[in-house]
């Protein structure tokens, strides 16, 4: 909590969560492989 | 004016040389009547013994004295600083008694120097701190940027 | 009152009391030692004369009296010896400042200027602190930071392999190639209806 009174706690108090940035990017993997599964089933078909 | 040496050796000189003239053969050989009456000739040379043996004594102990206390080094040094001062008015500061509040003044110099060393390094300090706040809204703002664009990219495929 | 001289004294190392005390006892000792040795060379000298009718008390008598006369006189005398000595000799006088009091007088801080004084270099000691705790913070942010990115580009990579995977394949856009497989599967569908219909 020191840093909270220092020059630069605007910038400190303001740090996103990364964490939660890379459990997204999770997420776009994930509807990734769902959206490739279906262009393949779908090529599949019309093959 | 004299020196405070030369005042020194005057005033125990002048006191030496007035107890002998207060310690007169007439005076001796009053208190001594009885011998003197026997053999006068040795009660004048014993007085001039006695006189003798005195001053040097006396002498001898004084500039052990003055010897000893190292007074010629420190009324000279007293002298110099007397001198130095001659143009100050104001009486100069004396202990108050207290020594804890005297303690105070002789540690403010250092005070004052660990302040401007804490002022100079907390500048040092805010100024890489600045550099590095620079470069972590930068990091913030390539990582929101590489977001984007794989936002983009997802929604193309969407 | 005596006044302690307790400056000069830290100038001297001594009192000036003691200093003249000294020269006092130098004065009576040597005043007392000698009139001793004065009666013992008289009461010699008496010895050697044959018939003296004068007895060593007689001569301790005189001796009392030159004595007691020598040190009246010598009082008198220090009184004004002790004077001079206080008061000229080894006194300070009072515009006088010794050097190692130097610093009372460039830096005459009361107590409570020297506690603010404190106070500053405390908070500045504690904003210290504080800014070298931010500093850490910051690194630490731009070490999370090179993770961050390195995962998002290994992402957005991941894509551009794709895409290049899908152009190495003869497809520069899958959703133009998708949509036109679409349209020639539905063009397909037709022409075996057709033939379907006209085998019938």
């Amino acid at each position: 909590q020191e840093h909270l009174q220092t020059s630069q706690a605007e910038v400190l108090s303001s740090k996103p969560n990364y964490q939660q940035i890379l459990d997204e990017q999770g997420e776009v993997l994930s509807f990734m492989q769902l959206v490739l599964e279906e262009l393949q089933q779908a090529v599949k078909l019309l093959q | 004016p004299p020196t405070r040496a030369q005042l020194f050796d005057t005033v125990v000189d002048t006191v030496l040389e007035k107890l002998v003239a207060a310690g007169s053969y007439e005076r001796f050989a009053s208190c001594y009547r009885c011998f003197y009456k026997l053999q006068p000739e040795v009660t004048k040379s014993i007085h001039e013994q006695f006189i003798f043996q005195l001053q040097a004594s006396i002498k001898e102990e004084i500039q052990e004295v003055k010897e000893e206390g190292k007074l010629e080094m420190l009324f000279d040094a007293l002298d110099r600083l007397v001198e130095e001062a001659k143009d100050q008015q104001e009486p100069a500061w004396r202990p108050s008694g207290t020594p804890e509040e005297d303690a105070l003044s002789a540690m403010v110099p250092y005070l004052l120097k660990h302040h401007s060393y804490l002022q100079r390094v907390l500048k040092e300090k805010v100024e890489d701190n600045k550099q590095l706040a620079e470069a972590v809204l930068a990091g913030r703002g390539r990582i929101k940027e590489l977001q984007q664009l794989i936002q983009a990219r997802r929604e193309a495929w969407q | 009152s005596v006044s302690p001289m307790a400056y000069e004294a830290q100038f001297f190392g001594f009192t000036p009391q003691t200093c003249v005390l000294r020269v006092y006892i130098a004065f009576q000792d040597y005043l007392f030692e000698i009139m001793q040795v004065v009666e013992n060379v008289i009461l010699k000298k008496l010895e050697a004369v044959p018939g003296c009718k004068v007895s060593p008390l007689r001569i301790r008598k005189c001796t009392e009296k030159f004595f007691v006369f020598m040190k009246e006189q010598f009082n008198k005398l220090f009184s004004n010896l002790e004077t001079v000595l206080l008061q000229l000799v080894l006194s300070i006088p009072p515009n006088v400042l010794l050097p190692e009091d130097k610093v009372h007088e460039q830096y005459p801080y009361s107590k409570e200027q020297f506690q603010v004084l404190q106070g500053e270099v405390q908070e500045l000691q504690r904003q210290c602190r504080a800014e070298a705790a931010a500093g850490q913070a910051l690194r630490a942010e731009l070490e999370e930071q090179k993770v961050v990115q390195a995962e998002l580009e290994k992402i957005l990579q991941w894509f551009a392999g794709l895409e290049s995977i899908c152009r190495e394949h003869g497809t520069s856009s899958v959703k133009e190639s998708f949509t036109f497989l679409t349209q020639n599967s539905k063009k397909l569908q037709d022409v075996l209806k057709d033939v379907e219909k006209k085998s019938r």
